[in-house]
């Protein structure tokens, strides 16, 4: 772990009594490693590192007697801190329903996430109904009407729509009918570079004008986060993100990067293949997972 | 004596931000700058960027020299029918749509291929592999939604032996390797393929999403001891992760690289090239 390693380097250094900030760029230098191979983006590694080290060239590390500690302290704030306040609430609409867009990149766990949010909503109290709208896969909107089906939550599908834009404006007009509170708008996976893909994402947004739009990405990603990340907010706005996969041994850097590059934060952690496999998330729990 | 030239720290960090900014991890990126280090210590002068990215795409290719083994794949049997490819993975790697981009390419290379849907697990998994079979125009034996995987495996390979199929593609659901239960019940379709067929399967595929960052080398180590892995396919380089993972697979694993996916057409796979991945990382 980043503790025994930092224990070690300091022990070598201590024996030569007072520390140096040569010293201290050592222990630096180890967090840099444990971060980057926790899948921290490089640039994101770069500017932690900058932001803590005058932090631990201060008293607290040079004149304590337990400094490899202190510095693991100095880190764990900082990372804790830059992940930002534990926020998994959901914004609702003031005028119901309130409609929960899911985007991201092919395979990242969104159709299976959204039905897991509905499962959640519906056991707090919402009248939930799915809406699948990527019409491109083959059998996805068969693979949402299974998941909604398990939970017993209507699934609005019309799968031969011609685009997912009708798809969504005929399903609005069902869910209406139906008393529903709560929309989830699952879309197809897409790459940000995409053009015409990120256009209809886009285009869908501005129709469904949803109260929440969430990245969904899955834990493992590495240091391509931030390029997600950064060109999905910058054309849709986003609320919040969803990891997926977190059951993995993923470290989870992208979470650090991403909400780092951004600002938005990570509201739930997928953790299992099944329906109940979602929860909040924890920005202290996945600190301490990144330092390993 | 040697001139003992070293790179400037500009040319250092600019290195290391193309090799750790593509997922090469810090212990090969490290490696990779010490060898660079090692072809400029003689050199008169310093470096232009122009030479350094040359050496750097030829060092690159060069560590990835493990690659081919597709046209073998993708020809009928020379030995014993039918062919068994097992492919595995993750869950959202993109094993289900390869599948159906592997077995079009199988036909094109003349085979009679049959695709075996063990994964009964996730919901619309077995719907979805036969929309592929039927788009590569190949045979298709599913299983049911909820059943063993083992049996459907089981009843695909004696199909296949009884209607002389050249080639088996069996797909497999996606699991964490973290599951033991999981790889516990891989190893189990492994044993069954073997009982049917009398030899252990010819071809395992582990299929890897190239935006995976360092994990992939802890995916490639756990499903090769559950799965005995062959080779590799990596898939979705047709976004903007570099897939710099494939350094330290062939390095460390010596896993040979058979394909990359570059998108969800079903004639989106090709060959593995390791001079367009280094000039992909390298620009
Ligand atoms: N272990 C685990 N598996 C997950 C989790 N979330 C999703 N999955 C699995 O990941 C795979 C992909 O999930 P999907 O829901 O199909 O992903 P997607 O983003 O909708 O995929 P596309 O629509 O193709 O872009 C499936 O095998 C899911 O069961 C999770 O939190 N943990
Ligand atoms: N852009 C792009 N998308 C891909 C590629 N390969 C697969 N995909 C997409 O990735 C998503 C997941 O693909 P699947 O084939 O369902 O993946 P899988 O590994 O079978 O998933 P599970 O069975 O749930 O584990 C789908 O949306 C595919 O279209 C690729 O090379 N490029
Ligand atoms: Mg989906
Ligand atoms: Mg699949």
């Amino acid at each position: 772990s980043l503790a025994e390693k930092l224990e070690s380097v300091f022990k070598k250094l201590k024996t030569r009594g007072k520390l140096s900030e040569a010293d201290i760029d050592a222990s630096l230098r180890e967090i840099k490693l444990a971060l980057l191979e926790a899948d921290v983006n490089f640039k994101v590694v770069k500017n932690f590192i900058s932001d803590i080290r005058e932090r631990a060239l201060g008293a607290e590390v040079m004149e304590s007697l337990t400094p490899a500690q202190q510095v693991v302290k100095i880190v764990h704030a900082g990372l804790t801190d830059l992940l930002g306040k534990s926020r998994s609430s959901l914004a609702r609409a003031s005028i119901p329903p309130t409609r929960i867009l899911l985007v991201g990149l092919q395979g990242s766990g969104k159709t299976t996430t959204c039905a897991k949010l509905a499962k959640e909503l519906k056991e707090k109290g919402s009248r939930v109904c799915l809406v699948p709208a990527d019409l491109s896969r083959p059998a996805a909107v068969d693979q949402l009407v299974t998941l909604g089906k398990k939970i017993d939550v209507p699934v609005f599908a019309f799968p031969e729509s011609s685009s997912s834009l009708e798809a969504y404006a005929k399903a609005s007009l069902e869910a209406g009918r139906a008393g529903c509170d709560t929309v989830l708008i699952d879309t197809a996976g897409r790459l940000h570079v995409d053009e015409d893909l990120m256009k209809e994402v886009a285009a869908l947004a501005r129709a469904a004008a949803p109260q929440e739009t969430i990245l969904v990405v899955d834990a493992m990603t590495g240091q391509d986060a931030v390029n997600v990340a950064r060109a999905f907010h910058e054309r849709l706005t986003l609320t919040g993100i969803i990891l997926t996969k977190l059951d993995g041994d993923a470290r989870g850097g992208a979470a650090l990067s991403m909400r780092s590059v951004t600002g938005v934060p990570v509201k739930y952690a997928g953790v299992g293949e099944g329906l109940d496999g979602l929860e909040p998330f924890h920005p202290e729990r996945i600190a301490s997972r990144i330092l390993g | 004596f040697g001139l003992g030239r070293t790179l400037q720290a500009a040319d250092m960090e600019s290195l290391e931000e193309i090799l750790i900014g593509s997922d090469v991890g810090v212990a090969s990126s490290e490696r990779i700058i010490k060898d660079l280090e090692k072809a400029i210590s003689a050199l008169p002068s310093p470096p232009t960027q122009d030479f350094l990215a040359d050496l750097l795409r030829e060092e690159i290719t060069a560590l990835l020299s493990a690659a081919g083994g597709h046209q073998v794949l993708e020809s009928p049997p020379e030995g014993s029918r039918p062919r068994v490819v097992l492919v595995v993975g993750v869950n959202g790697s993109g094993k289900t749509t390869t599948i159906g981009k592997l077995a079009a390419r199988m036909v094109k290379g003349g085979q009679k291929v049959l695709i075996a849907g063990a994964d009964t697990y996730r919901a619309a998994a077995i719907g979805q592999l036969e929309i592929w079979a039927r788009r590569a125009g190949v045979d298709f034996v599913g299983g049911v939604e909820g059943g063993d995987p083992a049996s459907v495996v089981h009843d695909a390979l004696s199909a296949a032996m009884a209607k002389g199929v050249d080639t088996v593609i069996i797909d497999t659901a996606g699991r964490l390797h973290t599951k033991i239960p999981l790889m516990k019940e891989l190893e189990k379709i492994v044993r069954v393929a073997g009982k049917v067929t009398g030899r252990p399967p010819d071809s395992v595929l582990l299929v890897l999403d190239a935006t995976t960052g360092q994990n992939a080398l802890v995916q490639a180590r756990e499903f090769s001891r559950s799965a005995a892995v062959s080779g590799i396919i990596l898939t979705k380089m047709d976004g903007t992760a570099k897939g710099g993972i494939l350094i330290p697979l062939s390095t460390e694993l010596g896993l040979p690289i058979l394909y990359v996916g570059l998108g969800e057409g079903i004639g989106d796979l090709v060959p593995f090239s390791p001079e367009e991945f280094a000039k992909g990382m390298v620009g």
